[in-house]
């Protein structure tokens, strides 16, 4: 799965996913992170966010939709909303994975509960970095 | 002019760091590295944090490292059946493909889901005929061939297991 998300200069959002699915997934199986509300949501009053991992985990936690609804309804940072998701709600049910996100102050967050995560971000303060296994 | 930014990823799973040669790791930090370049040259440019994230997803679809597009696994016949979804924060627009084969990039499907047609989310043949309509570059079987990915189905066809792109197999039910 890949996915990317943005905040532009006029403080929009927008986030996309895309997969390939499971390895010998059943035909017909819908269900990986590129579902809108399970991997992928974006609201420029909260955030963008674009889930990876067991897809269907991340539809039956409604994950990134609810990162944005603990922003909105429990006034937690964009950090706050994506940890308590990936590091505990997802974990709950027994689901793996991480997400990147992005609010609209340009802040970005990216959570993961595996090992590794592929992952790149930049800042126009000149914050960067292209990484994959925790720091 | 406000703060800009872009994160992105390419998957997150059980990466063995002992199966990670240092070609590979540069292979994969590579691309994730021009996606990243490419996103952020829109937003520098005062493009649209929608086209950004477009263009970033492209790239790695265009890889045959990462599960999406180009590198997708193989589902249980042999098959490649991607998905892709694609939404904007002020609008809350959105768009989605599902069970898509033979499309070169899904997520500019996606993108027109969004904006040219009425709906939300199209799946199978439907989601095919929508993306043969725009135009959208098809591919082969060839194309979406390799030869790493084709193995890890081997290891598992015939079989009710799948595996995660990144992970080892997983036996759990899901409710």
């Amino acid at each position: 799965t890949v996915g990317a998300v943005a905040c532009d200069r006029r403080s929009n959002l927008a986030a996309a996913t895309s997969t390939g699915g499971m390895t010998n997934k059943m035909i017909g199986r819908l269900g990986d992170s590129a579902v809108p509300g399970a991997g992928n949501y974006a609201n420029n009053k909260t955030c963008a966010v674009s889930c990876t991992g067991s897809g269907e985990y991340f539809l039956r936690g409604v994950v990134a939709y609810d990162v944005s609804c603990l922003m909105e309804m429990k006034n937690m940072t964009l950090q706050e909303a994506a940890e308590e998701v990936i590091q505990r709600r997802i974990l709950e049910i027994g689901g793996d994975g991480g997400l990147i996100a992005v609010d609209a102050e340009a802040n970005i967050s990216l959570p993961f509960n595996t090992e590794g995560m592929y992952r790149a971000f930049q800042t126009s303060d000149g914050v960067a970095g292209v990484k994959i296994y925790k720091d | 002019m406000a703060r800009f930014a872009i994160a992105l990823h390419g998957g997150a799973g059980t990466l063995i760091k002992g199966n990670m040669t240092p070609d590979k790791e540069k292979a994969y930090k590579k691309v994730l590295s021009e996606a990243l370049q490419k996103g952020y040259t829109v937003l520098e440019n005062d493009g649209a944090a929608v086209d950004a994230v477009q263009e970033a997803v492209m790239c790695m679809e265009d890889s045959a490292l990462f599960n999406a597009g180009k590198g997708s696994v193989f589902s249980a016949n042999g098959t490649h059946e991607m998905e892709a979804a694609i939404m904007e924060g002020k609008t809350r627009k959105a768009g989605a493909v599902a069970l898509l084969t033979g499309i070169k990039n899904p997520i500019s499907v996606a993108r027109d889901v969004m904006e040219k047609s009425q709906h939300v989310f199209l799946l199978g043949q439907g989601a095919l005929e929508f993306a043969k309509s725009m135009d959208h570059v098809l591919q082969d079987s060839k194309y979406f061939y390799d030869e790493f990915r084709y193995q890890q189905w081997q290891e598992i066809k015939g079989s009710s297991q799948f595996q995660l792109d990144h992970s080892k197999s997983k036996n759990s039910k899901f409710g």
